[in-house]
């Protein structure tokens, strides 16, 4: 099994504005490296709580904080035939948990419960085939891509408080592959995907209709996005770059924001967001969470950086204990999630 | 960048491309 651990909190990683705070470690006895970490709130006869989920490619966990402030796993679900690639965060869904199983693709995506009935622990199925991209929508909504270029299916799977399906709905799909998605603040009916040429699409959640397809024109490939925001007859959508060439290393930013005109398709950059001077390294993986965007840097650094300020708030260097790997915000914006790959797992409290 | 840039802004974009593009 897994053990639990409260590491007495300090201050670290300060830099400007921002202030990251240590309040917990996490860490897997089996020393067996996290996938994927996240959060999630829990409701159960006794308890409800904001819980932590960490993921390995064999099990999914759910750790919730005890009153002595010792972190306990609650339960957990064990994957035999296929391994995980990613817990998929449900936005506003308490006590389910969904994940994206596969090896190299993504082949299937299961809603994972606990059943007070026999205290069990179940899954169940949501969607299976060649899944591209996927991400959870508010209002219980699930969107998938399958496939690629014309035989491309791009659904939108509505579910129940249970977890059941209840209707889908096809969204019409462009001619060149989808690799990410990104909901739309601002504007509910809005969902964006960004395609493999580095196209932006824009599809009404209610018709179905794809009302755009616009080219980003930054110069890596495979750019994905990870957040837009409608304001002012502008689409901002924030951009990172984890395919461009080493040899550029130097040049690429970690994010970039870009306003897009969805009337005349034009796009111009508003501003790219770098590490301060002398830190080093380029955009490994993150998550941009409302007005604050987080990466784990090749270097094995996490920083965070400010939206609206347009700048670097707070560098987390590498502890005694090795790298970061993964960089996660809690679904209460106000902590962050970091792995490292013995296992551990930090929660850090962002102010 | 400025609305030069990127052409002509509409506050009803969503809406006007809706109502333009294939059911």
């Amino acid at each position: 099994g897994e053990v639990e651990c409260l590491v007495e909190p300090s201050l670290e990683g300060i830099l400007g504005e921002g202030k990251l705070q240590m309040t917990s470690k996490l860490k897997s006895c089996s020393g067996s490296s996290f996938v994927d970490v996240g959060t999630v709130w829990w409701e159960a006869a006794d308890f409800t709580a904001l819980c932590v989920l960490t993921a390995s490619e064999t099990s999914v966990s759910l750790w919730r904080q005890m009153d002595d402030g010792h972190w306990a796993v609650m339960h957990t679900w064990h994957f035999n035939k296929v391994l995980v690639i990613q817990i998929i965060p449900l936005p506003g869904v308490r006590s389910l948990v969904c994940v994206a199983l596969g090896s190299l693709e993504i082949v299937e995506i299961r809603f994972l419960f606990h059943s007070s009935e026999g205290d069990s622990v179940t899954q169940s199925s949501v969607k299976a085939g060649k899944i591209k991209a996927v991400l959870g929508l508010r209002k219980r909504r699930l969107v998938t891509s399958c496939g690629s270029l014309r035989d491309q299916e791009v659904e939108v799977a509505s579910f129940s408080e249970l977890g059941r399906s209840n209707e889908r709905q096809t969204l019409m799909p462009p001619e060149e592959t989808i690799l990410a998605f990104a909901d739309v603040e601002g504007m509910q009916e809005a969902l964006v995907g960004m395609t493999a040429t580095n196209c932006l699409v824009v599809w009404n959640l209610a018709s179905g209709q794809l009302l755009r397809k616009m080219s980003v024109g930054c110069s890596y490939p495979a750019s994905v996005c990870h957040r837009a925001y409608a304001d002012l007859g502008l689409l901002f959508v924030v951009l990172s770059h984890p395919h461009a060439k080493e040899s550029k290393a130097c040049g690429i930013p970690a994010f970039q924001v870009v306003a897009i005109n969805p009337k005349t398709a034009r796009s111009a950059t508003v501003t790219s967001l770098s590490l301060p001077l002398g830190s080093e390294g380029r955009y490994l993986e993150g998550e941009v969470r409302d007005a604050s965007a987080a990466a784990v840097m090749t270097s094995g650094t996490i920083a965070v950086w400010d939206l609206f300020l347009g700048r670097c708030t707070a560098v987390l260097p590498p502890n005694s204990e090795g790298k970061w790997s993964l960089v996660r915000w809690s679904v209460t914006d106000t902590c962050l999630l970091a792995g490292q790959n013995d296992g551990s797992v930090y929660i850090y409290s962002y102010t | 960048c400025s609305d030069s840039d990127l052409g002509p802004i509409s506050i009803n974009w969503f809406e006007e491309l809706s109502s333009e593009a294939p059911p």
